[in-house]
């Protein structure tokens, strides 16, 4: 799939914490998230909407993410995705 | 490992619409009906209640509200965030459910665009009494907006949504989504609550039946549930068929209008005509809408151009849209359009052939076949056939109340279905969701 645009990333990342996927990032250090964290946090994301597990930001995840959409987190808080296992 | 959810150790919560949505065709009444019966679907499988308050102090405040209000869930213009509600567990706001003001909130609306409120409304008082989100793509409580869900008065939640919430806070003892639970309780004072279930505490009341030993007064399939009446009580089964409860529930509690010194009924069955409810017990017939009996009645069986004496046992056939009485070896067919008795009956020899020449009560099931029940055991007719199927008769405790060996096991703990699918389940395991409904009635 072709790389997702920069504005894409960002959306993802932002949506990808807002619901749960991602630790919220740190507002002091601006923590940045590894390739690795987020390609976990996408497919957590898509196995959770009843996607195809690619763990990359393709087009029908970024159309589920623009999706409307209850505000609550899908994954407790404390639960990163890799602890979803 | 999600913590475990919180829930209200309360069961009655109010509610309030603190503020409406400013620019929506939906007038304030219908906002407030639409909450009213997106609480409901909830209150109506669960021993919650709802009320609505007008003062401030309401457990479950509603509001409608854009961008940046004062919590944790900014909403986002159109689109994005539609609605959030907080779990009974939040400090702050347990309960309180808060809507986009910028959406487009319609009833029913066929514009894509539109966002419907009774759906969204029943997903987030499912958060506001303690469910998060879930995947399965048929849950009301997963994430993504799906779109409307039908007619409010006869929306059915999900199974596996009803299995959650059940977990949460049990089973609700009335049994019909269309309960009115707002009828006044019958003029009996009301019953002291049920001592807990341990064996060393109080022995359980002298008057209910084991469900694994006894026979039973009426069968019947009532809005698709089979429901199976002993004496004073009842015992209930999900269109899925699972028994509800492994205790029976009382039956003057839910069908509300029969005398308090009935002591059982004879037949059941719901008509095809009207979808209403009849009783038989003697000489008399009471005739229910929902659970509540119609005015009027009891009335004399004569009606239906029966002999003093009663039935047996009652069911519509719907092979043929004709209702069955019968009574000791007799048998009668009664036309429910023209509302009399065919001809030549009562006969002798009904249309079925294998079953037993006496019965407790007959009914069609969820799977096309006719059921006929006799002490404790009953005959299974495949739709089409007029033959009992080979096989039978089997028992009745075991394939449809969860019983094992009924004769061991009189209090007949709760066990597997045995080497043959019980009707109810048509060869699934009961835990084929990974869901077990463990209800607890007291």
């Amino acid at each position: 799939a072709p790389a997702p645009r920069a504005e894409d990333l960002s959306l993802g990342v932002e949506w990808l914490s807002r619901f749960g996927y991602l630790p919220p990032a740190d507002p002091t250090t601006g923590q940045l998230q590894t390739q690795e964290e987020l390609s976990k946090a996408i497919a957590a994301m898509q196995r959770f909407g009843g996607l195809e597990t690619t763990g990359i930001l393709d087009e029908a995840t970024l159309a589920l993410m623009k999706t409307p959409r209850c505000s609550l987190p899908d994954l407790p808080a404390a639960a990163p995705a890799r602890r979803r296992r | 490992q999600a913590p475990a959810p919180a829930t209200w150790n309360r069961r009655s919560l109010s509610w309030r619409v603190r503020t409406f949505p400013r620019d929506s065709p939906l007038g304030r009444d219908t906002v407030r009906a639409l909450m009213h019966y997106a609480l409901k679907v909830w209150s109506d499988i669960t021993p919650l209640n709802f009320h609505e308050v007008a003062g401030s102090a309401a457990d479950i405040q509603i509001d409608f509200s854009k961008a940046d209000h004062n919590d944790a869930y900014p909403f986002d213009g159109p689109g994005g965030a539609v609605a959030h509600a907080f779990l009974p567990g939040d400090q702050l706001s347990a309960g309180d459910a808060h809507f986009d003001d910028d959406e487009s909130w319609a009833f029913r609306s066929p514009d894509t665009h539109d966002m419907d409120l009774f759906a969204v409304a029943v997903h987030e008082f499912g958060h506001a009494i303690g469910l998060s989100h879930v995947a399965a793509a048929s849950s009301i409580m997963q994430p993504y907006y799906q779109g409307p869900v039908g007619d409010p008065l006869h929306y059915r939640l999900p199974y596996e949504d009803r299995v959650r919430v059940w977990q949460l806070y049990g089973v609700r003892e009335s049994v019909s989504p269309t309960a009115q639970p707002d009828t006044p309780e019958p003029e009996e004072p009301p019953l002291p609550p049920e001592p807990p279930n341990n064996r060393s505490g109080t022995p359980p009341r002298k008057d209910v039946p084991l469900r694994c030993s006894t026979d039973f007064d009426a069968v019947a399939q009532i809005r698709g549930e089979a429901f199976f009446f002993k004496g004073r009580y009842f015992w209930r089964l999900t269109r899925d068929g699972h028994l509800v409860s492994l205790q029976p529930a009382q039956m003057h509690r839910f069908w509300r209008g029969l005398p308090l010194h009935l002591d059982g009924v004879d037949a059941v069955f719901e008509r095809t005509s009207d979808h209403k409810i009849v009783f038989f017990k003697g000489d008399r017939y009471w005739v229910f809408k929902d659970n509540n009996v119609e005015e009027g009645y009891p009335r004399p069986v004569s009606d239906f151009g029966l002999p003093p004496g009663g039935v047996d046992a009652a069911f519509s056939w719907a092979h043929n849209d004709k209702t069955y009485f019968f009574k000791d070896q007799l048998y009668w067919r009664f036309d429910e359009h023209t509302r009399r008795m065919d001809p030549g009956h009562p006969a002798r020899s009904p249309p079925w052939r294998g079953i037993p020449s006496t019965l407790d009560d007959a009914m069609r099931w969820s799977d096309g076949a006719a059921y006929f029940f006799r002490g404790q055991e009953y005959w299974k007719v495949v739709e089409g056939e007029l033959e009992a199927a080979p096989g039978y008769p089997r028992s009745t405790a075991r394939d449809w109340l969860v019983c094992t060996d009924p004769q061991a096991d009189p209090e007949g703990e709760d066990g597997e279905a045995g080497a043959h699918a019980r009707p109810g389940q048509r060869g699934q395991s009961r835990s084929e969701d990974g869901f077990e409904v463990c209800s607890c009635t007291s």
